[in-house]
């Protein structure tokens, strides 16, 4: 019968896109805010 | 419904090569910069904690109720991400500014007795992330070309 | 060819130089300053005197960044983190003088040589990858290529004018590469492969950002690659754990474009379907449950549904792919056409099966010629009808040249041949459109006028297998069956195979109680 795709961790009925917190293939939970690498201004890469 | 077919040599060598493959699977944290401060680090928690982030944690409004200290920690130390970025937009929502020479977050305390087209002047807060707190700056000349 | 005597010390320690320029707190905003600096190095050593020192000194880079890398996975096996860290310490300062040297190639609005040169280190990486690969077989590690294809990939697509004008050639650069180191010839890269086609960053780059669509193409090749690797495997539908676990990430990725790119899987459902193995019925039925998102889909389940009445069905969907031209040898599509414009020869008929034959080990037939065939045939008969200003319908899709070959292929082919064909025609029962009212009236038809109970059995197994697997299911797939069992012309309920064992009795009962 397959494999009940709604537990693949992927929020079916977002409104939003699922793309832009695709963590992985391998793993059932999207990307946190702080997992995605943003181009933050300069003066923000204080280190 | 229509049978097996017996692999070929190509498909059984594409199928020794995926199990190898498998054994050294790819890791999230390969695809990102390197986290200096806080790199992933898996850890076993207890089945009751919560195992995914509360819903719209990804959003400015979710930020926006974050106490002012977790917005530094966010900013300072996870930089170059969308959290960092989201951190920096809540505070600024909170009249927060970002110094860019002192790479320090003021915020007026009262309003500023000089205010001119190249600075204003007076009494701040600031988030001093060295001492890791509030202080208050009087007489502090905030020029306005290391305003962020 | 032997390196040039030297050329591998001056390597290394330029390599290293950068390494260090990179980390540097003085390295400046993107490394600007580093790198001007470390420019005049490059010449004062002569590495940019000709192409052929650039490729080599850019092939040097390359192994030992991977030797480093290899060192350092086979040196501590136990915090990976670690491990990681040191590897990325040379790999995304490598990543950084790449693209600052693709960046500032020739003039600024000079593209031709920029991309040049991207070109050729994906080229140098793809082939020490493949060389790689070949040496050291399952010793062989994905880590090192992986981490410069990403990273390379998200420095490339970063927001910078000059980068952004070449934005559609980095793209097309990058799919090239991946499509040469697709699963089948580079097995042990897979599951990175799969990672990077996945990535957030290219699929926004390749399916959202990229404007007119124009990367789809490009997209859709990967994926096809993708599913020409799986498919022997899922064909024999006993998987290994890492094909069953590269089988759930193409699942996942799969339902992520259904949710954010459904037209990119509307558009492409001929060329996947063409290639998924025909017993992978989830997956192909998510590819064809896709509709475009300003549709708004009837609910199958409505009471006296009038699908003949709706506006979208008069609409032929989009099909990129050039489908009549897979119609070979040119001789039998000529006399295709001949005999869908005459019905003549009547001997085109009693050859077609023949015709269709393929001495492939696996499958005694041309499964991507049957299904080129059931297509455009299909679609020259929904023209013929409205060149007669009619619609398709029962009556109109009868007594015609196009259902004289459906129904001789119903009859003439063995069971496999049949099951191939319904499994073509069933392929194109998806949202509402043409096609989907067209083949379903064809599939309805040929039930109706079936000439033995076998093939009405068949037709029933076909649309029922897709229908028992767990979800989602294609609109049109969902009409055409409940038309079969509540429309009393097609007496579906009399016949013998529906009362055949108990266990199938009750499993039509449970799937006309979830239809009706």
């Amino acid at each position: 019968p397959g494999m009940d795709l709604t537990t693949l961790g992927l929020n079916l009925n977002s409104p939003e896109n699922l793309y832009s917190t695709f963590q992985s293939p391998w793993v059932d939970l999207p990307c946190r805010p702080q997992d995605i690498d943003f181009h933050v201004p300069w003066e923000y890469m204080t280190n | 419904p229509l049978g097996p077919v017996p692999l070929g040599k190509d498909n059984i060598f594409q199928l020794v090569m995926s199990d190898s493959g498998f054994v050294h699977l790819p890791h999230p944290s390969d695809s990102e910069r390197l986290r200096h401060h806080l790199p992933r680090n898996p850890c076993p928690t207890p089945s009751y904690y919560p195992q995914t982030p509360p819903p719209h944690a990804d959003s400015v409004e979710f930020f926006q109720r974050l106490s002012t200290e977790t917005l530094f920690f966010i900013f300072y130390y996870m930089e170059g991400t969308k959290a960092q970025y989201l951190a920096a937009k809540a505070l600024k929502k909170q009249s927060w500014r970002f110094h860019t020479k002192y790479m320090m977050w003021f915020q007026r305390h009262e309003e500023p007795k000089t205010i001119n087209e190249d600075y204003e002047q007076g009494t701040y807060i600031y988030f001093d992330y060295e001492k890791w707190g509030q202080r208050k700056k009087e007489g502090f000349t905030f020029e306005y070309r290391y305003l962020e | 060819i032997e390196d040039p005597p030297g050329l591998h010390e001056k390597t290394e320690y330029l390599l290293r130089e950068w390494v260090n320029m990179y980390h540097s707190p003085a390295a400046g905003r993107d490394s600007t300053k580093a790198f001007s600096a470390f420019v005049q190095q490059m010449h004062q050593q002569g590495i940019l005197k000709t192409d052929d020192l650039i490729t080599r000194f850019f092939r040097l880079c390359t192994e030992m960044c991977v030797d480093l890398c290899y060192r350092a996975l086979s040196e501590q096996t136990h915090n990976s983190g670690l491990v990681r860290a040191k590897c990325f310490h040379t790999l995304d300062a490598f990543v950084r003088l790449i693209t600052l040297l693709v960046k500032h190639s020739g003039d600024t609005a000079n593209s031709v040589t920029k991309i040049n040169l991207l070109n050729k280190v994906l080229g140098i990486v793809a082939g020490v990858l493949l060389q790689d690969h070949e040496v050291r077989k399952t010793e062989f590690q994905q880590l090192p290529y992986h981490r410069i294809f990403i990273m390379l990939f998200i420095e490339l697509n970063a927001p910078d004018i000059i980068l952004e004008n070449i934005n559609f050639q980095v793209l097309t650069a990058f799919c090239n590469t991946f499509h040469v180191l697709r699963p089948t010839k580079a097995p042990g890269f897979c599951f990175a492969w799969l990672e990077l086609i996945s990535h957030r960053v290219f699929v926004g780059r390749m399916l959202a950002l990229t404007p007119q669509q124009r990367a789809w193409g490009m997209y859709a090749q990967l994926l096809i690659d993708l599913f020409k690797f799986l498919h022997p495997f899922l064909r024999n539908a006993e998987l290994t754990k890492p094909i069953h676990f590269l089988y759930k990430g193409t699942l996942r990725v799969l339902l992520v474009l259904l949710h954010d790119f459904p037209e990119f899987l509307c558009d492409y459902h001929y060329a996947f379907c063409d290639i998924i193995s025909t017993n992978c019925i989830q997956m192909r039925n998510l590819i064809l449950s896709a509709f475009p998102r300003n549709m708004r889909l009837p609910d199958p389940f409505t009471p006296n549904l009038k699908v003949d009445m709706l506006a979208d069905i008069a609409h032929a969907p989009r099909i990129p792919t050039n489908f009549a031209n897979m119609i070979t040898p040119v001789s039998f599509k000529n006399d295709l056409d001949s005999y869908l414009k005459t019905r003549s020869p009547v001997t085109f008929l009693s050859d077609l099966r023949s015709s269709l034959q393929s001495n492939e080990p696996g499958s005694r037939y041309n499964i991507s010629l049957m299904n080129a065939l059931v297509l455009y045939v299909g679609t020259q008969a929904i023209q013929h009808i409205h060149t007669k200003s009619l619609t398709p319908s029962m009556s109109t899709i009868a007594h015609s040249s196009h259902m004289d070959i459906f129904q001789n292929l119903a009859v003439d082919l063995d069971t496999e041949g049949r099951y191939l064909f319904l499994t073509a025609l069933a392929n194109q029962l998806r949202y509402p459109n043409s096609h989907t009212h067209y083949f379903s009236c064809t599939l309805l038809y040929l039930f109706a006028e079936a000439n033995t109970e076998a093939i009405q059995e068949q037709i029933t197994r076909v649309l029922l297998e897709r229908l028992i697997v767990n979800r989602p299911h294609p609109w049109g797939l969902l009409i055409t069956f409940i038309e079969l069992i509540k429309n009393p012309q097609f007496k579906f309920w009399t016949h013998e195979f529906v009362h055949c064992a108990p266990e199938i009795e009750k499993l039509f009962e449970s799937v006309a109680r979830s239809c009706i």
